[in-house]
């Protein structure tokens, strides 16, 4: 573990605490996309299939179960809670990603670490993570305000994928042999793909101004 | 398994 990797793990459970301090303290999903949170939850599932049968670590064992449970548990306030779910904007969130998924897992079949059920998925899961932000930045485009809590989700969810770049550079730098092309490739076109959300965010910040993405 | 350490990071 180093501090860039921990930096990228931190960074990420705060975007879910983010997310879910949106939704429970103001009971509203508006401006959320529930066809990105319907994906990273099934990229954690697929990323985490060694959950019961590989024990790296307490501390990974735990964000595993963290990430698919708080990945559920949006999904499931989205779709079914009372509340919550009169302020889904379905009108606007409709980006047909069952494309995003189809890919992904073509993907994964031509390029994976080794060709098993795990490995495969593994991939799966590395590629659609690249493109599930992409139904949520469309629907901020579509939604023109966009809330605070909502922004800094965004914003921190593309942040902690850049934080795992730096760790990949600093591992390659520091570790014999260590490669990771598969996700080190995935991650960089997934960072990249937050390039104009983060330029529209740095400008609001600076400008104190509301987040507004062009349509 | 040193095989199933592979996978380390989240």
């Amino acid at each position: 573990m180093n501090v860039f990797r921990l930096a990228g793990d931190m960074t990420h459970l705060l975007s879910i605490l983010l997310l879910l301090l949106k939704i429970y303290a103001t009971k509203s999903c508006s401006g959320v996309s529930r066809k990105t949170q319907e994906l990273y939850a099934i990229v954690f599932i697929f990323r985490y299939l060694d959950l019961f049968t590989d024990f790296i670590s307490v501390y990974n064992t735990f964000m595993k179960v963290v990430f698919i449970a708080s990945s559920l548990a949006i999904v499931w306030c989205m779709r079914f809670h009372p509340v919550v779910r009169r302020s889904y904007d379905r009108e606007l969130d409709t980006f047909r990603y069952f494309f995003l998924v189809g890919a992904s897992f073509a993907l994964a079949l031509i390029w994976h670490e080794k060709f098993s059920v795990q490995e495969v998925f593994w991939a799966f899961s590395i590629y659609l993570e690249a493109v599930a932000i992409l139904p949520q930045l469309v629907l901020l485009q579509r939604s023109g305000n966009v809330d605070n809590l909502t922004g800094q989700y965004v914003f921190f969810l593309g942040a902690y994928r850049a934080f795992y770049i730096l760790n990949w550079i600093y591992r390659y730098l520091t570790e014999p042999r260590f490669t990771r092309w598969i996700a080190g490739t995935s991650g960089v076109v997934q960072t990249a793909l937050y390039a104009d959300f983060f330029y529209y965010y740095f400008i609001s910040w600076k400008n104190n101004s509301k987040l507004k993405l062009p349509a | 398994s040193a095989e199933g350490k592979y996978h380390d990071e989240l």
